[in-house]
């Protein structure tokens, strides 16, 4: 573990109570998109399957049930909580997700460290968190002001895979035989599909106005 | 690569 890892660890949850937060405070899920939730807990199923055959230490396994409920969670208040499922957008959340599983799938198959069922899923959930955001950026788009927890939940996600770049540098001036090209590349891309979103919250932020987005 | 503690991040 490094300042890094922990600072990345921490904003990650720092998004998900955001988003709770937004969801519980407003009893609405209004700019939310319910496929880059699902895309999400399909990741975090995916990636965390090890609980089962791995021990790492107690906080790792504390994160992983917690990321597992939390996005559970989320997906569940969507699409069946009586309130705030009426609120969800929808005709605007449009974006073709399943392309996007299938694609990293396949990837998957032909880009792993082993050919292994858990290897495959592992592969799997990088390359599907890589891309996973893309559906939330769409409607952002669409629904065209974004209120600011939802942004913040954004930028939170997006800085913590940031976060995790820096823990690679870092892991790879410190240790021996530290490579893991698979999560670095899909992290660099992860952060880099954030950063146009990025630009544009940073500059309502300065002219201290409710964040536009362009059509 | 040893086996087991590999992925040691979440």
């Amino acid at each position: 573990m490094n300042i890094f890892r922990l600072a990345g660890d921490m904003t990650h949850l720092l998004s998900i109570i955001v988003l709770l937060l937004k969801i519980y405070a407003t009893k609405s899920c209004s700019g939310i998109s319910l496929k880059t939730q699902e895309l999400y807990a399909l990741v975090f199923l995916a990636r965390y399957l090890d609980l089962f055959t791995d021990f790492i230490s107690v906080y790792n396994t504390i994160m992983k049930v917690v990321f597992i409920a939390s996005s559970l969670a989320i997906v569940w208040c969507m699409r069946l909580h009586p309130l705030v499922k009426r609120s969800y957008d929808k005709e605007l959340d449009t974006f073709r997700h399943y392309f996007l599983i299938g694609g990293t799938f396949v990837l998957a198959l032909v880009l792993n460290e082993k050919f292994t069922l858990q290897e495959i899923l592992w592969a799997f959930s990088i390359y599907l968190e890589a891309v996973a955001i893309l559906p939330q950026l769409v409607l952002l788009q669409r629904s065209g002001n974004v209120d600011n927890l939802t942004g913040q939940y954004v930028f939170f996600l997006g800085a913590y895979r940031a976060f995790y770049i820096l823990n690679w540098i870092y892991r790879y001036l410190t240790e021996p035989r530290f490579t893991r090209w698979i999560a670095c590349v899909s992290g660099i891309v992860q952060t880099g599909i954030y950063a146009d979103f990025f630009y544009y919250y940073f500059i309502s932020w300065k002219n201290n106005s409710k964040l536009k987005l362009p059509a | 690569v040893e086996e087991g503690k590999y992925h040691d991040e979440l």
